[in-house]
């Protein structure tokens, strides 16, 4: 079973075009892992991105450099997981 | 296994305890209830279909949840939907009505394979578990496989994107099978296809940024579901067709549906906009499909009271 340790859901708000390019050209490298739950549509529009935790600090400092604003939607998706997964097994039992 | 009558609706579960809870409802409501099996998964798993109806071949009511496999509040929703349907036809003036004249076909797990995958091996899953040839990776987008604009934007063509459109139109026999059935039905007025998240009301298109010719009464419709939505607990919809309120988006389901003749095609996102995503925690999964119901109510309605 994948994990999903230390991955966070960064909710990030381009604020124009070149911005939404930028992100685009982010979620075509492949060794980052993006996984864009909410893709970046339009301008002034939040998109939600799980970035592994080997990633974090490399999109936040891109994110960062390209002056695009973003915040943390989930801290540790692990946890949210583990918490699920716990309600399941009890509710099975 | 859940012993029949207490089906923990406040709770995910496995494709296996869905598929008994189906089974228990046709079990308790044999006059109203049947299961269908449409097709079988790329891995072979049964894609069982809810019929409701009190007899003849009525013109019928499409509803289908799970196409992306991890958004899990939509498959509970609609096995809380079907247990409401059930449970409350012939007390429930409108349930009784609508069915009486009108069928209902509910898919609640249209993705059964992306399902387990997101419940075993990865909770991120969202697409189908189908091989691709030539590739080492796995599945394609569901909902960019119809035949509705196929390959065009908003589509990928590369195996191991997310949104990947797959070789060809109705190339994974979960899509295949539902068209199938509903051109053999013949007689289909309403689709609605559920999913999560982001709380949108959308209707066609998405391959195409024009205009529908329905698109002053769709949208109509939709505001008035939404507005049934937000009377329970404040939930808030936007409204509007795929394109102008998400992006433009090739293969889609709705899409297909409308330009095969079903004029009322209608696709779901629901809770929530994202503080949980597709991890909404399970307390919220009855607040959810109850508030979800004022508004498939208001859109069944108006099918049922404008036939075409």
């Amino acid at each position: 079973r994948e994990t999903f340790v230390g991955d966070q859901v960064l909710e990030v708000t381009p604020s124009n075009e070149e911005q939404i390019v930028n992100l685009k050209e982010l979620e075509a490298e492949e060794h980052l892992q993006l996984d864009f739950w909410k893709p970046p549509t339009t301008p002034g529009e939040t998109a939600h991105v799980r970035v592994p935790f080997v990633s974090v600090q490399a999109v936040k400092a891109f994110l960062e450099s390209q002056g695009i604003d973003y915040s943390i939607m989930i801290e540790d998706v692990q946890v949210l997981l583990d918490n699920e997964n716990d309600e399941m097994l009890l509710n099975q039992r | 296994r859940e012993r029949s009558g207490n089906f923990n609706f406040e709770a995910y579960h496995t494709l296996d305890e869905i598929s008994q809870e189906m089974d228990n409802l046709v079990a308790k409501h044999p006059g109203l209830l049947s299961k269908l099996t449409i097709g079988r998964s790329f891995e072979k798993r049964p894609m069982n279909v809810l019929k409701f109806s009190t007899g003849g071949n009525k013109p019928a009511i499409w509803l289908d949840a799970g196409i992306h496999a991890r958004e899990w509040v939509t498959q509970a929703t609609a096995v809380w939907t079907a247990n409401k349907i059930a449970s409350e036809y012939g007390t429930d003036p409108f349930i009784t009505s609508l069915l009486d004249k009108m069928d209902i076909f509910l898919l609640p797990v249209t993705n059964p394979d992306g399902y387990v995958f997101s419940h075993t091996k990865n909770r991120m899953w969202r697409k189908t578990r189908s091989k691709v040839a030539g590739s080492l990776c796995v599945g394609v987008d569901p909902n960019r496989n119809w035949d509705a604009g196929f390959g065009g934007p908003g589509a990928s063509n590369s195996p191991c994107s997310d949104s990947y459109h797959g070789p060809s139109a109705n190339s994974e026999v979960e899509v295949k099978s539902i068209v199938d059935f509903i051109k053999s039905h013949g007689n289909v007025k309403a689709f609605i296809t559920i999913h999560s998240y982001s709380q949108l009301l959308m209707f066609p298109y998405g391959y195409k940024c024009t205009k529908s010719d329905s698109f002053d009464e769709l949208n109509e419709v939709a505001l008035k579901a939404a507005q049934s939505v937000a009377s329970l607990h404040g939930t808030k919809y936007k409204v509007g067709p795929i394109c102008s309120v998400i992006y433009q988006a090739s293969g889609g389901s709705i899409d297909w549906a409308y330009d095969s003749g079903i004029k009322y095609s209608f696709a779901f996102e629901l809770r929530d906009t994202g503080r949980y995503g597709f991890l909404l925690p399970a307390s919220q999964i009855l607040p959810t499909a109850q508030e979800t119901w004022l508004g498939l109510k208001t859109i069944m309605e108006h099918v049922r009271d404008h036939p075409y």
